[in-house]
Parts: structure tokens; sequence; C-alpha cells
């Protein structure tokens, strides 16, 4: 019954509206639908589970590139500066991370960078009497700079094998906070060569195509080095990282699935892909 | 300025007396993709254009006058694109930002919605904004489970020299009842209830938003959203609307460069007013909703 242009169109009509409300994004829902137009047209596709295996592939495609892996063991400690908007899940993310790296029998530091909203040092205390690991703040309205450096010195002296710096959320459009990242990173980097050795930028799943923007403006300021997707246990998709993991060439490091400390998982790109049509 | 979206629908005019059928659908078509950049969600991008198309079709453009009173010609393109802006302001207005006061007793507000979209932060500002206009609020730190929640409201509560009701421990619907009896020994006017965040698919913790409202019947009922918040906006709002009877909603981080498409989606599914916009963290960037900033925003 394929290879009718009414039933093709039906099809094609359906999955628009899939990818659509994964959050997928008018460009990239544009090239996969080309490439499936494309391959319908040589007659490669006939039926409609194979035009969705065709989207996966393609899919799949997109999130194909050369990513450099994370060696813990390359550097002593290793430093992970963690940014990205408010309220995406950067200081839970830290806490669930230092859970598990505690458990894997890792020391680590963290960095209270975040000294301007109320009571955030007191949230990643408490994250760090969660996960076993000592935490570095300073007083409300310390420079973060300052913070940020002493957290990867204390690294460095008590020989800890990784560091994470948490910072203060900000909006990609505020350009003297996003200036204040840059000297952040400078500052740690003085503290330990080569520090910070990862920077990540923390989407939140439930954001749109607003996160495009996000990534490309953090990634213009920081040069990321990889990406955690929070908030996946909810109704949203996150369909949004297929543009910018494609665009930014960045990997997905972690997803979050939760609250609690066991939340955190690795990404597997096939299983994604299969959860934005279910 | 348009986004290049409406820019090109307002193009497929040029040159054209009238709204027509043949022109119409290519002008939608680029309407469409702007809207769908801006977070609209799918299907209520679909009745807005339906709509649009209804309203225009067949318009054959005459000469207005403009405020002098001097004649001028309105082309296909301008109008087509009015007819948009007028049915985005009027698909998110009308303005109601009025709080709802009981005759006796203190008015109870209260915050839901999802993880990290502000509503602590809002609580703060609902505060500052009402101590402004001579109230007496009480706040109450009905998030139970964040950590240092309760010393973040706290926090802002000093900063707005507001006091803060908390009983670390003590469930949520028990604590705002509490609240509720123990407001006259503040002498609130107001109690604004902050609660933890939550996913509306949360079965257990929609059951608590349902026993804090069962037990204290609060007047103001608001969904406090992210304004980056993508397709996801109507299945949310959705989930919420279904078991909890919603006053308004609260639009946060608006200071961003989110387009904010989503206002429309969750005013379309939730029926009710939005009632402030979140301009910035701190207490005094809260603004009450006006449709033409959002539209124009939209409409990019
Ligand atoms: N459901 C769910 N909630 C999450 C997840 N990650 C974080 N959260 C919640 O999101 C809210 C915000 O998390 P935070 O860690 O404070 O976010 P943040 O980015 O540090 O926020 P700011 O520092 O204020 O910018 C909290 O209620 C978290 O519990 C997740 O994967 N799933
Ligand atoms: N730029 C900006 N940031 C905001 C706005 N409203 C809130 N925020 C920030 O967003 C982050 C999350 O705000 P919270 O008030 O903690 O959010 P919440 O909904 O209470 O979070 P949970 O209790 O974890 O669900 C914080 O960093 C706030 O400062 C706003 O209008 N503009
Ligand atoms: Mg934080
Ligand atoms: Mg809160």
């Amino acid at each position: 019954i394929f290879g009718k242009p009414e039933l093709d169109a039906k099809v094609l009509d359906e999955l628009e509206e899939v990818l659509y409300t994964a959050d997928v994004g008018v460009k990239t829902v544009e090239r996969l639908l080309d490439v499936v137009r494309d391959r319908l047209n040589k007659k490669e596709l006939n039926n409609a589970q194979a035009v969705q295996d065709a989207i996966k592939e393609e899919m799949e495609r997109m999130l194909e590139f050369e990513a450099r892996p994370i060696s813990w063991d390359s550097a002593k400690p290793y430093v992970i500066m963690v940014v990205g908007v408010n309220g995406v899940g950067k200081t839970t993310t830290i806490g669930k991370l230092a859970s598990k790296l505690r458990e894997e029998g890792k020391t680590v530091v963290l960095g209270a960078g975040d000294t301007f909203r109320a009571a955030a040092v007191e949230q990643l205390k408490i994250w760090g009497e969660r996960a076993g690991c000592e935490v570095h703040a300073m007083a409300e309205g310390a420079d973060p700079a300052a913070v940020s450096f002493d957290a990867v010195k204390a690294g460095v002296e008590k020989k800890a094998d990784v560091v994470i710096c948490d910072t203060a959320g900000r909006l990609h459009t505020k350009t003297p906070l996003m200036e204040e990242l840059r000297k952040v990173h400078r500052v740690m980097g003085k503290a330990h060569e080569g520090a910070p050795h990862e920077v990540w930028l923390v989407l939140d799943a439930t954001n749109g195509q607003n996160a495009v923007q996000q990534a490309r403006q953090f990634n213009e300021m920081l040069n990321l080095t990889g990406i955690v997707l929070t908030k996946l246990d909810g109704t949203a998709k996150g369909g949004v990282i297929l543009q910018i993991c494609n665009e930014l060439k960045a990997p997905i490091r972690y997803i979050g699935i939760g609250e609690s400390k066991e939340d955190l998982q690795e990404f597997h790109p096939r299983e994604f892909i299969d959860a934005l049509f279910s | 300025t348009l986004t290049k979206g409406f820019q090109a629908a307002a193009n497929r005019f040029s040159g054209k007396a009238e709204i027509t059928e043949a022109n119409i659908d290519e002008a939608l078509r680029d309407v469409r993709v702007s809207l769908l950049e801006a977070d609209v969600q799918f299907q209520v991008v679909k009745t807005f254009l339906q709509r649009v198309k209804e309203k225009t079709l067949g318009e054959v453009v005459r000469l207005k006058a403009d405020t002098s009173g001097k004649k001028i010609a309105v082309t296909p393109g301008d109008h087509f694109i009015k007819a948009c802006y007028d049915e985005l302001c009027a698909l998110m207005g009308p303005v109601d930002t009025s709080l709802v006061y009981p005759r006796g007793g203190p008015a109870i507000i209260m915050m839901i919605g999802l993880q990290g979209s502000g509503k602590t932060t809002t609580t703060g500002k609902l505060a500052s904004k009402l101590k402004k206009e001579g109230k007496r609020p009480l706040l109450v730190a009905a998030d139970i489970y964040r950590p240092a929640a309760i010393d973040q409201l706290q926090k802002l509560g000093q900063r707005a020299g507001v006091p803060v009701f908390a009983k670390p421990g003590t469930a949520p619907p028990d604590l705002c009842a509490q609240a509720l009896k123990e407001a006259r020994g503040y002498q609130a006017d107001v109690l604004i209830f902050d609660t933890a965040g939550r996913l509306a698919i949360d079965d257990e913790l929609m059951a608590e938003l349902e026993s804090i409202i069962q037990l204290t019947n609060p007047h103001n009922i608001f969904l406090v959203c992210d304004a980056m918040i993508g397709q996801d906006a109507v299945k949310t709002a959705a989930g919420f609307k279904s078991r909890i009877p919603l006053t308004g909603t609260i639009l946060t981080k608006l200071d961003g460069d989110a387009r904010g498409g989503a206002a429309l989606s969750i005013k379309e599914v939730t029926g009710v007013p939005i009632k402030f916009v979140g301009m910035g963290e701190s207490m005094d960037r809260l603004d009450e909703f006006r449709p033409e900033g959002l539209a124009s925003r939209i409409l990019g």
C-alpha cells in the first residue's frame, strides 16, 4: 500500500507531529523528513515502520561524532566546571555525581561557586554530606573565582581524584555574567595546570528551542566538553539535543532522571532516540 | 522588528490587493515555522493558524485614515501581520492581574509548578510587592524535600522583611493548615505557600497538593512556569489543570531571549489568566502581565 502519495503524506504528517512535540525543532525536523522523502522517492521504504527506522538512523548519524571520552585518571585532580541557566539542575547533578564517584571509591572535593543565590551554598553542603565529600565555600557575595580557585587548590593539596565546581545559574544573554564565567575558568587554570579538564553545560529537558541559544552562547564563552540533560523523568523528551550535539560536537555525559542521588545515568543514544517516539 | 518567518509571510502579499486562498496558505506556512521556533505547541499552532485564516481570508484592504486624518494604504501584508498580532493578544488576554482577597481572614496564595521553575524566588517577589502595597504577608515553607529549600525561603523572607512560617519535617498539608491557624498571631493578611517542585505525573506529590487545597482552600493558586519551556508546556499545564483548580499562571525568566511561545499554549490549556511575569532574579523584578509585550516577542 506504500508508495501512494496520500499514504506517504499521512505517515509523514504523523511523524512530523511526533518530532515537533518531542522538541526536535524546525531545522532538524525538515532535515529528517527530507531524508525520508528522498528515500521514499527511491522506493527504498515500503511501510510506516521502515520510515520511522529511517528517521531513527538519521538521528543516530547526527549523534555520531568524535567525542573525547572522560579520562578520569588523566589528571589528579580531574577538575569539572558545571554551568548553565537558572534552575536547570546544576547543583543537584553535582550532588549525584559526587555520590556516584564516592561509591566508586574516589575522593571528591566540591566548590560552592554560587556565591549569589540565597542558600545555594547550604544546598551544596547538604549534598556534600550525602556524598561524603568536603565542600569549599566562602561567605555569600564572595568572588566566585576565588571560591573555585580555593576548591581546586584544596583538591591539589589533598591529592583528590576529582574536583567539581558549581556556578550560579545565569541567562546566557547577560554578558557581564557570562564574562564572569570566563574569568572563573581562567582562575581555575591558575590553581592547577589544565583545569578545568571538563566544562559541562546542564540543560533542562523541559526547555524548548531556547536550549540551542544557551548551548551556543555557553560554548562560545567556555568551549564546552560535555552536556548533562536533566529532568528526563518528566514528560519532556529533550529532542532539541539532536541539533545541539550535532552542531557543537559536544557529547551528553549524563542524563538526570530524578531528584535522588541515584538518578544520574550514562547517556545511551539508541535508548534516547527510541524514547522520542514513545 | 519581525522574525524572518513573519517577514516572509508579510512578503507573500507584496503586490497583491487582497488576501486570497492562494497567497494566504503560503503566508500561514511561514507563520507556522516562526511559531514552532518560538515554542508554541504543535496543536496550538494549528488552531491559531485556522483562526487567522478565517479572520483574514477575503479581506480586501482598503484605504485607512491615519491619526492626522490623511488617507494611507494598508497593504495586505501589514494587515495579515496585524491580524496575527491581534489574534495573539486576544488569545493571551484579557488582562487580569488581580489577586482574590476573601471578605474575612487572610488571603491565601499557593505557588505550584515543575522543579526549578522559579516558585521560591517568585514567592519572595510577591511578598515584596504586597508589602509595598501595605499588606502583611506570611510566607509558608511548604517544600520540605529540597536541600536548603526552607533556608532559601527564610533568607528571601529576611530580605523582604517578611516572616516565614516553617516546621522542618511536618508534612506540607498539616504545615499549611497550621500556618493558617497561626496567621492571626503574625497579624498576616496574606499567606503565600511555597511548595516543592513536582512533575504533574507524580501521583503522590499531586495528591499532596490536593490535600493542601482541601485543608486550606487557597483563594489564589498559581502555576509557575519557566518561559523557556518547550512543547511540554501543554502536557504539564494540562496535567496540573486536571487535578488542581488553578486561578492563574506566572511566567518566569522572561529577562532572557526565550520567545515564550509556551505562554500561548499555557493560556489555551489552563484557561486562566497569566497574572505576572518574572523579569530577573532580584525581588523587584515582577511585572504584571501584558499580552502586547508577549505578542510582540512571539512575533519576534
Ligand atoms: N525531576 C527531576 N528534577 C530534577 C532533576 N535534576 C534536578 N532536579 C530538580 O530541579 C530543581 C532545581 O535543581 P538545582 O540543582 O537547584 O538547579 P540549579 O541549576 O543548581 O539552579 P540554580 O543554581 O538556581 O541556577 C530542584 O528541585 C531539583 O531537585 C532531574 O533529573 N529530575
Ligand atoms: N533570570 C531569572 N532568574 C529567575 C527568575 N525567577 C527565578 N529565577 C532563578 O531561577 C532559579 C530557580 O528558582 P527557584 O525559585 O529556586 O525555583 P523553584 O521553582 O522554587 O525550584 P524548586 O523549588 O526546586 O522546584 C534560581 O536561580 C532563581 O534565581 C526570573 O524571573 N529571571
Ligand atoms: Mg545551583
Ligand atoms: Mg523552590
